[in-house]
């Protein structure tokens, strides 16, 4: 690979170094260079080589922006492992979607960790909107069965945003846990939730590939949420699970208030990669 | 063991007479297994040069068992980096030990705060716990909640303002004779410079002795940009690996080790009260060659 650029060994261990650092993944790293080696036989300096990368990487990433499918009553699932920054992402749609005209409840589906119901009720007091809750320990299912058979038959609100307990891929009990509030929801409103947004933690490295495996063999994840991409993370594990699973990606986190919540954008996330 | 481990990564180089090439050719492969590992590259490209420099000079290739002089050189590297045997953190019995535990959004720091009080309970000491996160929703709520159903004490005085906090905490601690006070702090960015100035202030305020960073086992190359400058701003003691439960093979390890240079105490290994445990550093380096 050295071959393909002039500057020589230099700047390809610099583009190297700059994939590798955004969690792109190694294989993928050496998948994209030899790619851009393809299509790019003489490349002059480290600048053009990365507008070709860019260019590259934006064909890579077609197809990768959604959005949420709303209608007039819609549920919204949010899931993934602990400390991702699920319970801060709930209360950020709310708002986002309280903006939009939409008329939304929550659930406090974390009735496992300590203050996971209290966290959530502190976000929809502030932002005064219905919240389902009920007290620690109680079954997961059972508080989402009893709000969703609520929220079905309440005209005033369109949108149920459903909080789930971190819990590991790895972890087999809540794995199964995880199917049955998906039963659960299939029975009480009659189908899968509208929406499957998995949350992934920008930080977060090779690790998260496994996460979307394991999560896709449960849910048929329709899309993805990645926050914490306000440090120092670039989020470059998007890429790859982007060309393993094609899954769309929704929004991004890019901080801890409620306003910090971005619609996904091929342009400005590989801005931010380079 | 680790020198096991190390011996069937390298297996391509047994029996075989070896050359420079050949054995930089297995050692880019394990450089790429690190990076798979989410070692940072920095720190894999650092570790392998040096087994390189260290492998194929004649000395080593032109001996009788250079495979296995390779596998001896890779070993002593890893046990360097990692440390050779677990490091205990054993604070004085008899007067107030502070830790200031500090860490990224989510990385477990509140759960481990708990952990930690229970640990050093049951070895005898008087702990206190108490927070400083005054931002998040119910943080300390949590906290509290942890404490209550684990039979810890807690500590609280309401207010918005930590450094006052940290002051009465440490007071209350004195007072009461306790041996440990561990502060529960706010979830922050190594960037932000404002968040970053609260934990040094909080640590010459109140003189910590230990303050313990608590990073993600699943955290990929960020690791590396966070140990440096948690380190360079605080001069960190110690860190702890949380969720090794998970399926990662935690590579930042490797990466907060070799930036901070100081030891890794503790793993949490899950969500409940006993899921911490000492830190093996052949253990984890054994998880992160895969
Ligand atoms: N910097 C930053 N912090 C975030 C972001 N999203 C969430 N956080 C923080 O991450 C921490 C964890 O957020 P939570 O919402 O409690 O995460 P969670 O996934 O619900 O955690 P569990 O329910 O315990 O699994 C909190 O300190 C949040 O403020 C983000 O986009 N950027
Ligand atoms: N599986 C597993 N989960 C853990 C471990 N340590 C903490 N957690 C979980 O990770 C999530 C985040 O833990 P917290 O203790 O709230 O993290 P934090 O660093 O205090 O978060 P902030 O205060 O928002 O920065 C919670 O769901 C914890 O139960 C661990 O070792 N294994
Ligand atoms: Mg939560
Ligand atoms: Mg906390």
């Amino acid at each position: 690979l050295q071959g393909i650029i002039k500057g020589g060994k230099n700047i390809f261990e610099e583009i190297e170094k700059l994939l590798i650092e955004a969690d792109i993944g190694p294989s993928t790293v050496y998948d994209i260079l030899e790619a851009i080696r393809e299509d790019n036989k003489r490349i002059k300096n480290y600048k053009e080589l990365t507008g070709f990368l860019k260019a590259h990487l934006t064909k890579v990433l077609d197809g990768s922006e959604g959005k949420l499918n709303l209608s007039d009553k819609s549920i919204i699932l949010i899931y993934g492992v602990n400390g991702v920054g699920k319970t801060t992402t709930v209360a950020k749609l709310a708002r986002y979607l309280t903006v939009k005209g939409k008329k939304v409840a929550l659930v406090a589906g974390d009735t496992y960790r300590a203050a996971g119901g209290e966290q959530l009720d502190v976000w929809a007091n502030r932002l005064n909107v219905k919240i389902y809750k009920q007290g620690h320990g109680a079954d997961p299912g059972a508080v989402i069965f009893d709000a969703i058979t609520s929220f079905k038959n309440k005209k005033e609100y369109t949108t149920l945003i459903i909080d789930t307990g971190g819990r590991l891929h790895t972890n087999e009990n809540l794995v199964n846990q995880f199917s049955k509030i998906i039963r659960v929801i299939r029975k009480a409103w009659g189908k899968i939730p509208d929406e499957r947004l998995l949350v992934l933690d920008g930080t977060m490295g090779q690790n998260t590939v496994n996460q979307v495996n394991i999560f896709s063999k449960v849910i048929d994840i329709n899309g993805i949420i990645m926050t914490k991409l306000d440090g120092t993370a670039k989020g470059g594990i998007l890429i790859r699970i982007f060309k393993k699973y094609n899954i769309k990606i929704k929004f991004l986190g890019m901080g801890e208030k409620i306003g910090d919540l971005e619609e996904f954008r091929i342009s400005n996330y590989l801005e931010r990669l380079f | 063991n680790l020198k096991d481990k190390i011996s069937s990564v390298l297996s391509q180089l047994k029996g075989k007479r070896l050359n420079k090439d050949y054995v930089e050719k297995v050692l880019r492969e394990m450089r790429i297994s690190l990076l798979e590992a989410d070692v940072h590259y920095k720190v894999a490209s650092e570790f392998i040069n040096l087994v390189k420099e260290k492998t194929t000079g004649e000395k080593i290739l032109g001996s009788l068992t250079p495979y296995q002089q390779i596998v001896d050189i890779v070993y002593q590297e890893f046990v360097k980096i990692m440390g050779e045997k677990p490091v205990l953190l054993e604070p004085q019995k008899g007067r107030l030990n502070i830790m200031e535990i500090v860490g990224l959004q989510g990385s477990g720091k509140t759960t481990q705060v708990a952990k930690l009080s229970n640990f050093y309970k049951k070895q005898g000491y008087k702990v206190l716990v108490t927070s400083l996160d005054v931002y998040r929703p119910a943080a300390i709520d949590q906290l509290r909640i942890l404490a209550n159903n684990n039979d810890l004490d807690f500590y609280y005085e309401e207010s918005k303002k930590p450094i006052k906090m940290a002051k009465k905490a440490k007071d209350y601690a004195v007072k009461n004779n306790y041996d440990i006070l561990i502060f529960d702090t706010a979830g922050r960015l190594h960037i932000d410079k404002e968040m970053m100035k609260e934990v040094k202030v909080v640590k010459d305020t109140v003189k910590a002795d230990e303050i313990i960073l608590v990073v993600d086992s699943m955290v990929g190359q960020d690791a590396a940009n966070i140990a440096k400058e948690f380190n360079d701003k605080l001069n960190i003691t110690g860190s702890i690996l949380t969720k090794l439960d998970s399926d990662t093979r935690g590579g930042a390890a490797l990466s907060v080790r070799f930036i901070s240079e100081a030891p890794i105490l503790f793993i949490g290994k899950g969500e409940k009260i006993d899921d911490i445990e000492q830190f093996y550093p052949d253990r984890m380096a054994q998880r992160i060659l895969g």
